[in-house]
């Protein structure tokens, strides 16, 4: 099973139409693998994009060279898939029919 | 199915047995079609809702075309429950169903359901290898005859919006494809995805207006009101390619060039910051504010047949 130790989800506010074409330049760099939840599209709405670990500092810089404001949506990925399996496990123990 | 528990996430085979009961329970309203098969071999499961009649005009909703983005294929199953529930007692929901038929395919693409709860929870596309590459997967949402392969859709095999070798390449797609013209009397299209909270009319590919522009931006309007007066979800809505960006090869341009009017994509909530990840106990508050706007939706279709 795949594991996303690490990886983060940056949540961008390009400030104009300058720095949307800026984020929207990270679709082409395949080798930063970033994988964006929710695409580039105007300027008011955010963009969500998931950063592997291995490629996060290199993102951060680009976005910061470019004073272009980005959070950090999620903190580390593999924190919270496991939070979700846990709890499909435990619903799933629970719907098992008692002995 | 009165004790399968809507507020967690289930495997692809306890859907597949859900529907099953359902049919079971149900027989006289409820009954399963195979539309066609996966890539992997898997059946393409589509629930009928019907009270009589033969062909009768209809409305088609589909979940998890992008398999990764669970609480679709988690509305969906609850949908089903729902339809057959109030039927007989919600007096709108029973005068559609006592005139229109409603088809939903909850687990539209079932391999990449499958990859994500035993492989990798982020895969959102088909699993066909692609040949000459080693990325495997297309984007069943660029993979329609609608300005297929055109900008808004990339034609690398390794990216997320990979259109395909072709249009209508990929099972998953073209069996509905299959379907829809073979039934030829569907009147709604609603194609549901996760997230960003956006209700969704054509175009997608094109800057072109859609003829009936004007009604389905009002009766969009009219939805996401419903919608968000249920928890406040707020939702933008409009065209694909003015509300979101260019989007070439999409599911709800390709219905609507065949014709059926009805045809918006849903993108479902996170109102907060879990993107697709939704914790599970948002399933049934984001199941119930969608089907208070599905329901305007299909309202409207049964009123205005055409």
């Amino acid at each position: 099973k795949e594991t996303f130790d690490g990886h983060q989800v940056l949540r961008i506010a390009p400030r104009d139409e300058a720095q949307l074409a800026l984020v929207k330049d990270m679709e082409d760099m395949m080798e930063f693998e970033l994988d964006f939840w929710k695409g580039v599209t105007e300027v008011a709405t955010h963009v969500d994009v998931r950063v592997p670990f291995h490629s996060l500092q290199s993102t951060k810089t680009y976005l910061e060279s470019q004073d272009i404001k980005y959070s950090i949506m999620i903190e580390d990925l593999q924190v919270m898939l496991d939070e979700e399996q846990e709890e499909m496990d435990s619903a799933a123990r629970d719907a098992e029919p008692r002995n | 199915t009165d004790s399968f528990d809507f507020s967690r996430y289930h495997t692809l085979n306890e859907i597949y047995s859900f529907q099953d009961m359902l049919v079971a329970e149900n027989p006289k309203m409820v009954s399963k079609i195979v539309i066609g098969r996966s890539y992997e071999g898997r059946p393409l499961n589509v629930l009928k809702f019907s009270t009589g009649g033969t062909n009768r005009p209809a409305i088609w909703i589909d979940t998890g075309i992008h398999s990764r983005e669970w609480v679709t294929q988690a509305s969906g199953t609850w949908f089903a429950k729902k339809i057959v529930t109030d039927y007989g007692s919600d007096p709108a929901l029973t005068a559609i169903l006592d005139t229109m038929d409603i088809f939903l395919e909850i687990v539209t693409n079932p391999d990449g359901y499958y990859y994500t709860h035993n492989t990798n929870r982020m895969w959102r596309k088909t699993r066909k290898p692609n040949s000459g590459s080693s990325c495997v997967g297309v984007d069943p949402n660029r993979n329609w005859d609608a300005g297929f392969g055109g900008a808004g859709a990339s034609s690398n095999p390794c990216s997320e919006t990979y259109h395909g070798p072709s249009a209508h390449s990929e099972s998953e797609v073209k069996s509905i494809v299959d379907f829809v013209k073979s039934h030829g009397n569907l009147k709604a299209f609603l194609s549901i995805h996760s997230y960003s909270q956006m209700l969704l009319y054509p175009y997608g590919y094109t800057r072109t207006v859609a003829k009936d522009q004007a009604e389905l931006h009002a009766v969009a309007e009219k939805a996401i009101t419903d919608l968000a007066s249920l928890y406040g979800t707020r939702y933008r809505y409009g065209s694909i390619i003015t509300t979101i960006y260019q989007a070439s090869g999409g599911t709800i341009d390709w219905t609507y060039n065949q014709g059926i009017k009805y045809s918006y994509t849903f993108e479902l909530r996170d109102t907060g910051r879990y993107g697709f990840i939704l914790p599970a106990n948002q399933i049934i508050p984001t199941a119930k504010e969608t089907w208070l706007a599905l329901m305007v939706i299909m309202d409207h279709t049964y009123k205005n047949l055409y």
